[in-house]
């Protein structure tokens, strides 16, 4: 499903913006 | 009657090994491992580990996590959410791990 596709996007990024 | 009761022992590898003392912990939120509670690293655990495609659902969770409220759960999830840590997917109410370690 594309929106389990998106929130799973949207998730990664933020784990991605709190490792930075 | 002889008085052969030996004088009570504590038996001290039990209150040494201290692994059974960790749960101790689980009260608290106040104990954070790797920047999470307890509490929420518990429930990673349990959504990392499920096996479902669309994840773990809070009804799933709340069996799994017998001495956590609800709400407890509730919050658990949406920090991990807001950290990027878990997704919801089919609905609100399952939740998918991003972590593939």
């Amino acid at each position: 499903q594309e929106r389990i596709r998106k929130n799973k996007e949207a998730a990664l990024q933020r784990l991605a913006e709190r490792n930075v | 009657r002889k008085s052969h009761m030996p004088a009570y022992r504590v038996p001290q590898s039990f209150s040494s090994a201290g692994t059974v003392d960790m749960e101790g912990y689980g009260g608290g939120s106040s104990l954070a491992v790797n920047g999470l509670t307890a509490h929420q690293s518990q429930v990673l655990n349990l959504i990392k580990n499920c096996p479902v495609p669309e994840g773990m659902s809070l009804q799933e969770l709340k069996l799994q996590l017998q001495n956590m409220s609800m709400s407890t759960i509730k919050q658990a999830v949406e920090f991990l959410s807001s950290e990027g840590h878990i997704y919801s997917t089919v609905d609100d109410d399952h939740y998918k791990s991003t972590d593939t370690e």
